[in-house]
């Protein structure tokens, strides 16, 4: 149930 | 040369403790200002961030910056067998391939020498801004694995919300549902049994109960867990280390259908 996001969608790699 | 003497060598056993299970593979990266790690688990959902400060060791020598790969696994082993009371030293040469991890007993009559492979690993560094919470809550950390365990066993998900009320965890599953409210509570004999929540506004956000509940792996390193929440960002989930450094973890939010 519901869509789990990743961590790279709120920070960039650097 | 790196030498790192670390007296309570118990802290570093806690933060092994605490990773290995998200973490496979880590570059530890040390520099003058400490001793570092950030890694994100397989799924790329979770991120955990290590800093032992230098001045947390009795004895910190970093000739060079220095990035080691290692097995989390391998390097919890070997911590094992380091006593709770054993001061813990850790040495590499610059450009070897091995890193030692040396245990002295209190009295200094046992010194052990464990020496690990080190691995190449190529691991996205992720730039993490400070943030400003739209809440953030202080409380004991024992009662926030109590917490994550009891939902676990009811849902797979967490909704945690803060309000004025309080913060809310809430979950529900194929038998039912579970709803826990914790409210400010500052009025306790010890300060680490305190519940604090710093609401700039009501947040609410929805995350996988089986990363916190690895994340709660962390909770004999400190009595107090913070959660920072944001509608916009991972919750931060941090545990001091004693007084050198911390070990946060970051998850992403589930969107609700």
């Amino acid at each position: 149930r519901g869509v789990q996001l990743n961590i790279t969608e709120f920070y960039r790699s650097t | 040369m790196l030498e790192l003497r670390l007296v309570q060598g118990s802290l570093l056993k806690k933060v092994l403790e605490s990773v290995k299970d998200l973490v496979n593979d880590a570059n530890f990266d040390c520099s003058a200002t400490g001793f570092s790690l950030q890694a994100m688990d397989s799924s790329h959902v979770a991120l955990v961030a290590l800093l032992l400060r230098s001045e947390g060791f009795e004895h910190y020598r970093c000739d060079r910056n220095l990035s080691m790969g290692m097995n989390l696994n391998n390097m919890a082993k070997m911590l094992k067998c380091a006593g709770n009371d054993d001061i813990v030293t850790i040495k590499a040469d610059d450009g070897g391939d091995t890193v030692t991890f040396m245990f002295e007993s209190p009295t200094q009559d046992k010194i052990a020498d464990f020496e690990m492979k080190l691995m190449d690993i190529d691991s996205e560094h992720l730039g993490i801004p400070e943030a400003e919470f739209q809440a953030i809550v202080r409380m004991p950390s024992a009662e926030f694995a109590r917490i994550c365990k009891d939902l676990s066993s009811i849902g797979d998900t967490v909704v945690i919300s803060v309000t004025k009320e309080g913060v809310k965890f809430s979950t529900r599953g194929d038998i039912g549902t579970a709803n826990i409210v914790c409210r400010q509570n500052t009025t306790v004999d010890k300060p680490e049994d305190a519940t604090v929540i710093e609401m700039q506004e009501p947040v609410s956000l929805t995350f996988a109960l089986r990363y916190m509940n690895s994340f709660t792996k962390a909770t004999p390193l400190s009595n107090q867990v913070t959660i920072s929440l944001s509608s916009e960002l991972p919750v931060v989930v941090e545990y001091k280390v004693a007084e050198m450094g911390y070990i946060r973890f970051y998850l992403a939010p589930k969107l609700e259908e």
